[in-house]
């Protein structure tokens, strides 16, 4: 495992726990868009099924049951218990227009023609698209809270850390996953505006404001 | 190849 897929992975953990330590300890699920959430729910219970059928290290399984049930908590919290705080009038992005294309991409361009395989990619596309109700959201409202922020930061840079991971594999191992990397490509993309903001706006204390 | 048999990433 590269150093970058380490930094990657554990920037994605840092994301997720950074969004239910705020969810929880302000007991709000305001400013958080609930259809990112329940997407991202879907994108690790499609693409980690094969979790009891091949066993690759402990550190893979460990993380996949990390991710699986901390997303589930995340939907949990703001579509249950702290539902009465979830700006649903906000969140308007409509979920279809993400998911049946990653569905009928998918389709068309997988490893394999199997179940596992389509619900692979399928997890892959739509995790690239699946931040797009919380951009939304936060362009909508015209600002985030800088925890709120600080996750989004985390969980872009992930993506990119992972660009950085298949660049040393492709050199080092000669290993290169076409579909992983031009949906990581797509995804890291996404958050350009945002890292532009969060440097020049969040780094130096202020709050990250969308301008009209 | 390696991409059907094991997906070592997350």
């Amino acid at each position: 495992m590269t150093l970058f897929r380490l930094a990657g992975d554990l920037s994605h953990v840092l994301a997720i726990l950074l969004l239910l330590y705020k969810i929880w300890t302000t007991k709000s699920a305001a400013g958080i868009s609930g259809k990112t959430q329940l997407m991202f729910c879907m994108v690790y219970v499609t693409r980690y099924l094969d979790l009891f059928t091949s066993f690759i290290s402990v550190y893979n399984s460990t993380m996949k049951v990390l991710f699986i049930s901390a997303s589930v908590a995340t939907v949990y919290l703001i579509y249950f218990k702290f539902k009465a705080t979830y700006d649903g009038n906000h969140d308007t992005f409509r979920m279809e227009f993400v998911i049946v294309p990653a569905l009928i991409l998918a389709l068309i361009w997988n490893y394999a023609f199997t179940f596992f395989e389509i619900s692979w990619a399928f997890s892959i596309f739509l995790e690239a698209v699946a931040i797009l109700p919380q951009l939304f959201m936060v362009t909508k409202t015209g600002e985030a809270e800088n925890i709120t922020s600080h996750y989004l930061f985390a969980l872009g840079s992930y993506r990119a850390l992972y660009i950085l991971n298949w660049i040393d594999r492709y050199y080092f191992e000669g290993h290169w996953d076409p579909i992983a990397v031009t949906a990581g490509i797509v995804q890291t993309v996404l958050y350009g505006d945002f890292f532009y903001l969060y440097f020049t706006r969040v780094i130096k204390g202020r709050k990250l404001q969308v301008l009209p | 190849d390696t991409n059907t048999a094991a997906k070592d990433e997350l």
